[in-house]
């Protein structure tokens, strides 16, 4: 279970960090 | 929460600046994004947070669809840095006249805080960090002295 948690984590945390790219125009 | 209470007095500010500057509330928001994800961005509480906060800003960005500050952040570096400014030497003119209220103190403090949001843009010139320093000692001192009755100097 906890790799499964992690692994959602890290993924929430990249599309949060796409978004603020984007935001930012960074992408 | 907890963990990202060291921005909890950015989020204010941001709050502050909605109706008065909505470009500067919207930058101090971006920093308070940019550094949460750098303390915390695993724990559930602060998830939800980054959650809301993001879909804040990508709302605001689309409602100041017409300010350019927004949308080229050369431009919006320079709009937050004027404001930054403003607020500095409106609280070191009244300090320097000897006027050393509570506003003066939470002038110098939210320049302090706008000084930090202009990291976002990269590192400060060292005469913005110098106003930085002294902005915030400023704010601590004059509060000092108004808490134990006391005139600043």
């Amino acid at each position: 279970g906890g790799s499964i948690g992690a692994s959602t984590a890290s993924g929430e945390q990249d599309e949060l960090s796409q978004r603020l790219a984007r935001l930012r125009d960074q992408v | 929460p907890q963990t990202l209470r060291s921005l909890a007095h950015h989020v204010r500010t941001a709050a502050e600046l909605d109706k008065r500057d909505p470009v500067t509330a919207y930058y101090c928001r971006v920093f308070v994004m940019q550094t949460a994800m750098k303390i915390d961005s695993r724990s559930p509480e602060s998830r939800k947070f980054l959650g809301g906060l993001m879909d804040n800003l990508e709302k605001a960005k689309k409602e100041l669809a017409d300010r350019e500050e927004v949308h080229d952040e050369v431009v919006g570096q320079c709009h937050v840095e004027n404001y930054a400014l403003q607020i500095f030497i409106y609280a070191d003119n009244e300090d320097r006249a000897g006027r050393a209220t509570r506003a003066v103190v939470r002038a110098f403090y939210t320049a302090s805080l706008l000084f930090d949001v202009l990291s976002l843009f990269g590192e400060l010139s060292d005469e913005l960090m110098e106003k930085q320093r002294y902005a915030r000692w400023k704010a601590t001192y004059i509060h000092t002295c108004l808490k134990n009755g006391e005139t600043p100097i």
